[in-house]
């Protein structure tokens, strides 16, 4: 038996939003530790990896591990019939075809539930080692999603080059070129207007916009964003979800032929 | 020209 509730059902809507236009499809595995989901996106560039540790659930019950493969389009149109403030609670029977999703309202008057059937996916897991980065920056998640956006109209790539100074992102392309430099912060009132650099080694690295836009539907879910760089591995985008977990994203850097 | 590399270049399968 699999069992697992959220107060309310905007933060799953949330995850969903962040993972959706990435994946189609994807597996979520339960245990008592918490839900994971790793997946990469069709082209094989991106890695989504989704962690939901179970005392960040309202309850949470897991008997037995349990892969449970999801179309995500499916349960995007199964998450819209919740509204915000419900009770959302995920069920599944132990070796189930099915999982159930149940919205339950503040006063308890509508009570309704849907139910949606599995997919046996192909799981290819990567394992991905503990990497000391060279350079990590934290900055406010709606900085970041603003300049994504606005240097997608100059190019397709964009290139982030950290030093200790500060970070810059820069695109150019047919129209002209753009540059937005942001420098660390020192004595901000709120600790999520930060922008905080740590640097072992600078690093210049080109990826691809539509990717990084794309995990900028992530947001939502956090103030902050954190992106690990070093030279020649993935770029690691992370969204902390409070008292619940994180979303990683991992796009693989633009390297010349 | 800059080339896209996939994922499984830098991680192995688990």
């Amino acid at each position: 038996m699999f069992e697992a509730r959220l107060n309310n059902a905007t933060t799953l809507k949330k995850i969903l939003d962040a993972i959706k236009d990435l994946l189609n499809e994807g597996t979520f595995d339960c245990s008592d530790s918490g839900i994971q989901l790793q997946a990469m996106d069709n082209s094989h560039v991106s890695l989504v990896s989704l962690t939901l540790r179970s005392d960040g659930f309202d309850k949470f019950r897991c008997d037995r591990n349990l892969s449970m493969g999801m179309n995500l389009g499916s349960m995007a149109k199964i998450l819209k019939c919740a509204n915000n403030d419900d009770t959302v609670t995920i069920k599944a029977q132990d070796n189930a075809d099915t999982v159930t999703f149940m919205f339950e309202s503040q006063n308890q008057e509508k009570v309704s539930d849907y139910e949606m059937k599995l997919m046996n996916l192909d799981q290819e897991h990567l394992g991905i080692p503990e990497t000391d980065y060279s350079c990590v920056v934290r900055m406010p998640a709606m900085e970041f999603a603003r300049i994504c956006r606005d240097l997608a109209q100059f190019s397709e790539s964009v290139v982030i080059c950290c030093t200790k100074e500060g970070v810059k992102f820069s695109a150019s392309g047919d129209v002209g070129s753009a540059n937005v430099k942001l420098a660390q912060t020192f004595n901000v009132d709120k600790e999520e207007e930060a922008i905080v650099i740590e640097m072992q080694e600078p690093v210049v690295l080109t990826f691809a916009c539509r990717y990084l836009n794309a995990f900028t539907k992530a947001t939502p879910l956090s103030n902050q964003v954190q992106l690990s760089m070093s030279a020649d591995v993935p770029l690691v985008v992370e969204y902390r979800i409070a008292e619940l977990g994180h979303i990683r994203y991992y796009l693989a850097p633009k390297i010349e032929d | 020209f800059l080339s896209q590399t996939a994922m499984e270049t830098f991680y192995a399968t688990r």
